[in-house]
């Protein structure tokens, strides 16, 4: 904490936070088919994940050809969904059938942390 | 991210975390804000598992993501998950899965089944502490009971390369988190731990709780540009509270 401006005393005013960030809840119900439960989630917010997505591509293709890399996701990753254990497999495919969004690139949404790792 | 468990005076255990994502992933020179982060922002949700009409666990998602990398299952255990970089880390594992070779797990697939699966917070800790895992990871534990918290380090496979317990009867009444290991200390210039460090200090265990915590995880740099948001987890009662994080420039970008 030795580099002001960008580090500050310990707050201890920052309880309560405004209302408007506190994250609403979205209720997953297990007996529900695997490629149904994050339909009613994620088809109202598949705008704002294919935005999310094309900034990905759109960051991927200042170091590569883009369309080789998403057809390479496409290609390699979206098969990659059969060998994932169930309910997984019918998760992501539910929701690239809900939001429109290539299996492929969903799948590379939900391996992210292992890429990134690196 | 910086993860926090810390039991007060009663042994009660709170468990809270930031959630940092997006370094690197693109500037946006005009805003100074991390282009991934600001995307990320809209998409995190709280989602309540329920089987049978009943909730089985909480976790804290990016809509599109079903793993789980904050959760918690009411009255048993809280987790979550904070990035650890290495060399040899999950780029491997991926690469070992597509031809085939595939005893490891996904990070956000194993902590799902751990925290809708758990029964208590030793049998978890060692499902944790053990499980074949295609990516490496720091893993933050918090039970019920007095003294059941932990940071699991995992490397990719099936090592825990150090776990490191709450112990209030010596004095460790909270552990801290970052994206490093604690036995080591963390680079110049990435140094969340000595500040969230001082700052539970200053609070201390008496004013332990989600509003002394909260202020913590809200104190710069532990909060940062890279900050999505910060999840409060209180076992006991069963809450998962999340709130979006911002911070308005001066802000150090991670």
């Amino acid at each position: 904490q030795e580099f002001p401006p960008f580090t500050e005393d310990c707050r201890t005013d920052a309880y309560p936070p405004p209302v408007n960030t506190k994250v609403g809840t979205y209720v997953l119900n297990l007996d529900q088919a695997p490629e149904d439960r994050w339909t009613g989630l994620v088809k109202p917010m598949a705008d704002k994940m294919k935005i999310m997505i094309q900034d990905i591509k759109d960051l991927v293709g200042i170091f590569v050809n883009e369309t080789k890399a998403i057809n390479l996701v496409d290609e390699l990753l979206a098969p990659l969904t059969d060998t994932f254990p169930e309910p997984y497999q019918g998760e992501l495919r539910g929701i690239a059938n809900a939001t429109g969004i290539p299996l492929g690139e969903v799948v590379l949404y939900n391996i992210f942390y292992e890429v990134f790792t690196v | 991210c910086t993860s926090l468990v810390a039991q007060d005076k009663t042994g009660d255990l709170f468990h809270a975390r930031n959630l940092d994502f997006g370094l690197f992933l693109g500037w946006d020179v005009k805003n100074q804000t991390w282009a991934l982060t600001e995307r990320l922002r809209p998409l995190i949700i709280n989602v309540e598992y329920q089987q049978g009409g009943k909730t089985v666990a909480k976790g804290v998602h990016f809509a599109g993501y079903i793993g789980v990398i904050t959760g918690m299952k009411p009255g048993v255990l809280s987790l979550s998950m904070n990035e650890r970089f290495q060399l040899e880390g999950g780029f491997i594992g991926i690469i070992e899965w597509i031809i085939g070779q595939r005893d490891g797990q996904w990070m956000g697939f194993v902590l799902r089944d751990a925290v809708v699966k758990a029964t208590d917070f030793n049998s978890t800790l060692q499902y944790l502490t053990s499980v074949d895992l295609l990516a490496p990871g720091y893993i933050i534990l918090g039970g019920n009971s007095s003294g059941e918290g932990a940071i699991i380090t995992r490397s990719v496979g099936t090592k825990a390369d150090n776990v490191k317990m709450l112990d209030p009867a010596h004095g460790t009444w909270y552990l801290v988190e970052t994206n490093y290991d604690n036995w080591k200390n963390p680079p110049f210039f990435d140094d969340r731990r000595a500040p969230a460090t001082k700052c539970m200090n200053t609070m201390s265990q008496a004013n332990v709780g989600l509003k002394g915590i909260f202020n913590v995880l809200s104190t710069k740099p532990v909060r940062n540009l890279l900050t999505t948001y910060t999840a409060l987890m209180h076992v006991r009662n069963g809450t998962l509270d999340t709130y979006l994080q911002y911070c308005p420039q001066p802000c150090f970008p991670w």
